[in-house]
């Protein structure tokens, strides 16, 4: 079963068109293995981003150096995937 | 398992095995109201299970689908909500009373069985079909990519390793191509609600293009008035639009298909995420999710039955 720990959704709000065009250029990164849950469309639009851990920190600087500005939506995926779990098993029991 | 669907927990997020049961549980409960049927099977054979409210023959018809993304549990679970809904509140609610004793109601819970199996044993964040893909490694198609409405345009990926690949033919998925021949056999739907998680939106067509409908106005009006109802319980955020002016591009999407075939009031939900969860949202958020969006949907239920065409 895949597991998502130290994983984090980042939720990025853009400023403008070319913050944008930054964003799809990461997007198009395949090896960073990321999920775009909100894609970068516009910047009246946040974009929502799932990071695998082993890609936070080369993703942050990557928006730290452009100065895009985020904030972490889900600190821990598993933490949030452990918690639905136990949810389902306290129902089940 | 719960003996009836008195006892089933709407509050909490269930697998396909007991959804389904649900179903047949709710079927065996109201067998004069609700019937199953099966449009069709997914890849790996699991039954396309479909809920038909009716209280008569020859009826127009009311689409709602939840789940065609298979991650986004809110959906499913507010489909399981909205079937039970609408058999406790006929006979007594005259406005939805009104509705089924004119139009058939039809109801897919899960869309994407597939999918949704697989998000419970192997991946959580599943989001396509489990059709494997000839040439490549990796599985799957987004079903919400793959209808033949501009199919293969922009807004949509022509790579298999990409979350909106649309598949290689319009209908080539068989849980897309299930809807797609009922649709067209059953001839009278005049209503066609696709839900998904997330963002809080309400959208109709076009996605693929920026031509707007020809009945924008009046939908964008309804637009209007469904999600002023659904913000009148939790007062939860929602914006609405056609799908292109709103969030983005997108190629080869639902309700565009059913747009372009003659259903009029084709709506595309984004449900709550409360700004926080995106495609996890906790189990207590499911009942006020649906209770705010069973108040749209009624809306659009209504003003399609009160605007035959």
């Amino acid at each position: 079963k895949k597991t998502f720990e130290g994983d984090q959704v980042l939720r990025i709000t853009p400023k403008d068109e070319a913050q944008i065009s930054l964003l799809r250029e990461l997007s198009e990164q395949e090896h960073l293995g990321l999920d775009f849950w909100r894609e970068p469309v516009h910047e009246s639009l946040p974009v929502d981003v799932h990071v695998p851990f082993h890609s936070l920190q080369g993703v942050r600087a990557f928006l730290g150096y452009h100065q895009i500005q985020y904030n972490v939506m889900i600190m821990d995926v598993q933490d949030l995937l452990d918690d639905e779990e136990r949810e389902m098993v306290k129902y089940r029991s | 398992f719960p003996r009836s669907t008195d006892d089933f927990v709407y509050t909490n997020y269930h697998d396909l095995n007991s959804i389904y049961s649900f179903m047949d549980m709710l079927v065996a409960e109201n067998s004069n109201l609700v019937s199953k049927i099966v449009i069709g099977q997914s890849y790996e054979n699991r039954p396309l299970n479909v809920l038909k409210f009716s209280t008569g023959a020859n009826r127009p018809g009311i689409w709602i689908d939840t789940g065609i993304h298979s991650r986004e549990w809110v959906t499913q679970a507010s489909g399981i909500w909205f079937s039970k809904k609408i058999v406790t509140d006929y006979g007594r609610d005259p406005v939805l009373t009104d509705i089924l004793n004119n139009y058939d109601i039809f109801l897919e819970i899960v869309t994407n069985p597939d999918g949704f199996a697989y998000t419970h044993s192997r991946d959580r964040m599943w989001r396509k079909t489990r059709k494997p893909n000839s040439g490549s490694s990796c599985v799957g198609v987004d079903p919400n990519r793959n209808w033949d409405a501009g199919f293969g345009g922009a807004g949509s990926s022509s790579s298999p390793c990409t979350e909106t690949y649309r598949g290689p033919s319009a209908h080539s998925e068989p849980e897309v191509k299930a809807i797609v021949d009922f649709v067209k056999s059953h001839g009278k739907i005049k209503a066609f609600v696709s839900i998904h998680s997330y963002s809080q939106m309400l959208l109709y067509p076009y996605g693929y293009t920026s031509t707007p409908a020809k009945d924008q106005a009046e939908l964008h009006e309804l637009a209007r008035k469904a999600i002023t109802s659904l913000q009148s319980l939790y007062n939860t955020r929602y914006t609405y639009g056609s799908i292109i002016s709103t969030i983005y591009q997108a190629s080869g999407g639902t309700i565009d298909w059913t747009y372009n075939q003659g259903i009029k009031y084709s709506y595309t939900f984004e449900l709550r995420d409360t700004g926080r969860y995106g495609f996890i949202l906790p189990a207590n958020q499911i009942v006020p999710t649906a209770e705010e969006t069973w108040l749209a949907l009624m809306a659009i239920m209504e003003h399609t039955k009160n605007n035959p065409y």
